[in-house]
């Protein structure tokens, strides 16, 4: 058993809870915030058997998408268009990032 | 030390949490959402020496009951009953989902 | 690669935060809440190079105030500042929790 943590963009979640679904993965959202952008994102908690972890990657990359994403300036985030700083920077944001950690144990009761 | 992540059914998390408190285990709390069902649930990250997961588990496993619960139809939450399809579906939600995780450090500041 | 998760106050976050974005560390932010206390905290996931786990250690270690906080009486937190039972209670939170955990694979698509 692995653990995936899988970080990606709010606009691919659905679709890829959606494909979880269809090939019976089981998994758990979390709302998250980036930490450099500090806009929303999506984390998933997908606890998966050693043999399907590649199947489970190629499912986060298929629906993962890197996109340019506004950089929040320092002020706050509704300042970001009338801002006549060097704002607002465009940054590239990847589809998804992925850790696949050991697991110990895996219960369910 | 091990990381715990116990995913768990709202209804039980205050029961769990209190008898955390009681015998002196420490957790961190997250509203979380379920995959399959997208609705809420908590997920506790528990942080405990290793000759205490035994005991952890077995309060997860009293704390956690089994309940029937519907699958939200595809459109959205509110048109489950008044949905005319073959919604809903009952489908059974276990009390807990536990990853018991290796930790190489641990440090309290 | 590891996986920091680290549990800090939320009154020390941002600091933490724009401290991670000076030294181009990688982070992803959750709103948590302490089990005792059940008052919001924030947690940081972080991956980061084996090189840079101390350096990152130090970076939470300094940015993290060990601060007293009142703990909530059983019923609600209002009630908290009207209670004349044994409450409130101090309670001495520390500035962070620390978890290192190992990774298996990292993956950014
Ligand atoms: N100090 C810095 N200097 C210059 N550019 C920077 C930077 N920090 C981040 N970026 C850029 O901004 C994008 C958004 O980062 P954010 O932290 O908001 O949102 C991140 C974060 O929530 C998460 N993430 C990425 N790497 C992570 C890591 N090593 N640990 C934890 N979370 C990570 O995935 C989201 C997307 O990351 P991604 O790398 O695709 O895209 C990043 C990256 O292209
Ligand atoms: N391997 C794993 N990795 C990460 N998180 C996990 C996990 N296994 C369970 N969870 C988490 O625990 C919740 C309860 O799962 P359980 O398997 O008891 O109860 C499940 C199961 O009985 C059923 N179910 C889930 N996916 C299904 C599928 N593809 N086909 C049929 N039934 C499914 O629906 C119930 C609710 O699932 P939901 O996803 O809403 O909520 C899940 C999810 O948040
Ligand atoms: N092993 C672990 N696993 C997972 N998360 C962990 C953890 N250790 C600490 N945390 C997280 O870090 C927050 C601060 O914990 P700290 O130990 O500094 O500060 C704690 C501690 O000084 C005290 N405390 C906690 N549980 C206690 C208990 N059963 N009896 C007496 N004091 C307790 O109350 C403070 C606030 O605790 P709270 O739970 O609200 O919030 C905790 C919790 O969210």
């Amino acid at each position: 058993m692995k653990l995936l943590i899988a970080i990606v963009q709010d606009k691919d979640a659905n679709r890829l809870s959606n494909e979880f679904i269809d090939k019976n993965i089981r998994a758990t959202r979390l709302s998250t915030t980036g930490g450099f952008l500090k806009s929303g994102n999506t984390t998933f908690m997908i606890g998966v058997e050693e043999d399907r972890v590649d199947e489970v990657l190629e499912m986060i990359k298929a629906a993962s998408h890197t996109r340019q994403q506004f950089m929040t300036p320092p002020v706050n985030l509704d300042a970001q268009l009338d801002n006549t700083s060097s704002y607002p920077v465009e940054v590239q944001v990847g589809g998804a990032t992925v850790f696949v950690m050991p697991v110990d144990q895996f219960h369910q009761f």
